[in-house]
């Protein structure tokens, strides 16, 4: 799990259940005692493998997003819920945007929005390369060095040669990063278990970027990995981004399967997109 | 839930703040200035704490446990 702290933006993103929730109020108050006022919000997930698991109030997207209706305050009055479906069976993305009448132009006298987030999650990982993210048998190193070390060996640390990487290996397996490079982060989250294994990787680009860097970017991420299964959620205002995303998947061997888009007030539009391994 | 404790994917939340008061507009640190304290608060509702941090001119990251 990880959070990024901006001057002006907070995002928190946690595997497991939805508790993330309950940091809203907490964090609103805190803001508001540095006078800050909370002016945009945004909630994604993929689907639940195990909704069963997933504890009160957050059982089911439409309960999660009544909730977090009652944490956010009223001035928030555009807002959208919207489930967003894929080919695959049991991968949809939902999403959850929230933005306050005065949030637009003030963001884009400030700063247009010329970044855009790629979310990435992959199910299904190669098993040789999974079994890197394994702690080995009898090994005492701490969680930081293990993780640096799980960093080289898997070339997680090639994916921006120019980040900063904060990493943490768990016990008995598992594996987190977060990159920094400039104002722009990256993140890496691992699941490795044989059966359920997973992972992610999020990103955030320019629109003035070159086109090939977030392909090379996505293609170097998921090459770490090899997974049959992969869904790609991009958050831009620009219609140009997710067409990348295909151009960077297609030489890997994975096919798409399906793509939707949606739009979202002051959130841009998101492009969800769902690819398998052609062959593995 | 699985044995691992994995329930699936991530859930991922970003929230976006202003400030009317210039001086705290044009202050560099905004959020950051948040202390860890309250951090480990927040933290603490969502059952995570911090097992990695790293931060430059622009932003902090940590890594969380979970």
């Amino acid at each position: 799990s990880s959070l990024f702290v901006y001057p002006t933006k907070i995002i928190i993103k946690t595997c497991g259940t939805t508790q993330l929730l309950k940091s809203i109020r907490p964090l609103i108050h805190f803001a508001n005692n540095l006078g800050l006022t909370l002016c945009g919000c945004r909630y994604t997930r993929g689907s639940f493998i195990f909704p069963k698991a997933q504890p009160f109030p957050h059982t089911h997207f439409k309960e999660e997003v009544i909730y977090i209706e009652e944490q956010i305050p009223n001035n928030l009055c555009y807002r959208k819920a919207s489930v967003m479906p894929s080919k695959l069976p049991s991968y949809s993305w939902h999403v959850f945007t929230a933005s306050d009448q005065t949030y637009m132009p003030r963001f884009a006298l400030k700063s247009p929005d010329v970044n855009f987030t790629v979310e990435v999650c992959m199910t299904e990982l190669d098993r040789n390369l999974a079994r890197k993210f394994f702690k080995k048998a009898g090994d005492s190193k701490t969680g930081d060095s293990a993780g640096k070390d799980m960093t080289a060996l898997t070339g997680v640390d090639n994916i921006n040669p120019g980040a900063i990487i904060c990493d943490f290996a768990f016990d008995p397996c598992g594996y987190s990063m977060n990159g920094i490079d400039g104002d722009r982060y990256s993140t890496i989250h691992v699941t490795p278990e044989d059966g359920y294994s997973y992972a992610s990787f999020e990103c955030v680009g320019s629109i003035y970027d070159d086109a090939d860097d977030i392909v090379g970017v996505l293609k170097r991420a998921v090459q770490v990995f090899r997974p049959a299964t992969l869904t790609v959620s991009t958050t831009s205002t620009s219609h140009e981004v997710w067409t990348r995303v295909a151009h960077a998947m297609e030489p890997l061997g994975l096919k798409c399967r399906s793509c939707v888009m949606d739009e979202f007030p002051a959130a841009g539009s998101i492009v969800f997109q769902s690819f398998t391994a052609a062959r593995r | 839930m699985a044995v691992s404790g994995f329930e699936g994917f991530e859930k991922r939340l970003e929230l976006h703040f202003f400030g009317d008061d210039p001086v705290v507009n044009n202050m560099e640190m905004g959020l950051r200035l948040l202390d860890f304290e309250s951090l480990e608060k927040v933290l603490h509702a969502v059952q995570c704490t911090v097992v990695s941090a790293v931060g430059n001119h622009f932003f902090d990251a940590y890594v969380l446990s979970e």
